[in-house]
């Protein structure tokens, strides 16, 4: 599992 | 996107919509934290900058934008339109005390130590405790009009759907993001005393008020 920004949520 | 994830933004748009047309509606903003709104309206604004910057689908860039709409509409609205019914005096939490910490962590625990990013990581914390002086405000006065509370549950609703959303994510995405995940669960269990009392006394439709 890799850690990613989530900046396609609100 | 999944069915939680749509219903959490639904919600916290529901919620948004519900303050700004109680205000409106109402032509008064009692009982309503000008300072909560202040901080939702920079937590909004230091997240969406990546508007500029990084274009994801028209539904992000719509709701990004009637968020930060929503916020600003709000904030004039408190402060400037309806100024003379603004219950400051019952306004009194420190916002400096949660803005000053808050900008420490998010340069200290940050995915990339880049200015956006940091302003990213800055607004997800400060999401998680904004809420603060509208609950302040609360135990203060003792008690919250229905329509208040009903704003209230939707924006706690908003970041439950969140969290399901998240665990959704992570079995079927492989995705996960640690800080939002940590200062979302933060920002739920600030609600959970609130959904407590909506359930057990606005649900049977008495009023929210609070032991003295």
């Amino acid at each position: 599992t890799a850690e990613m920004p989530s900046k396609d949520e609100l | 996107m999944n069915i939680f994830r749509l219903a959490g933004d639904l919600s916290h748009l529901a919620a948004i919509i519900v303050l700004l047309l109680k205000i409106w509606k109402t032509r008064s903003c009692a009982g309503i934290s000008g300072k909560s709104q202040i901080l939702f309206a920079l937590v909004f604004t230091t997240r969406y900058l990546d508007l500029f910057t990084n274009f994801i689908s028209p539904y992000n860039t719509v709701m990004k934008m009637i968020y930060l709409g929503c916020a600003y509409a709000t904030v004039y609205l408190i402060y400037m339109k309806f100024k003379a019914t603004y219950d400051g005096n019952h306004d009194t939490f420190r916002a400096e005390f949660l803005v000053v910490p808050v900008g420490g962590l998010a340069f200290l625990v940050n995915h990339e130590f880049s200015p956006l990013e940091i302003l990213w990581t800055f607004s997800i914390y400060l999401e998680s405790v904004a809420i603060l002086p509208q609950l302040f405000m609360i135990s203060k006065t003792g008690e919250a009009e229905t329509i208040t509370t009903h704003y209230l549950f939707a924006l706690g609703m908003y970041r439950a759907l969140y969290l399901i959303n998240w665990i959704w994510r992570y079995y079927f995405e492989n995705f996960f993001d640690l800080i939002a995940i940590v200062a979302g669960c933060v920002q739920t269990i600030l609600y959970c005393d609130f959904f407590y009392l909506y359930i057990t006394k606005v649900l049977q439709g008495k009023k929210l008020s609070l032991p003295a």
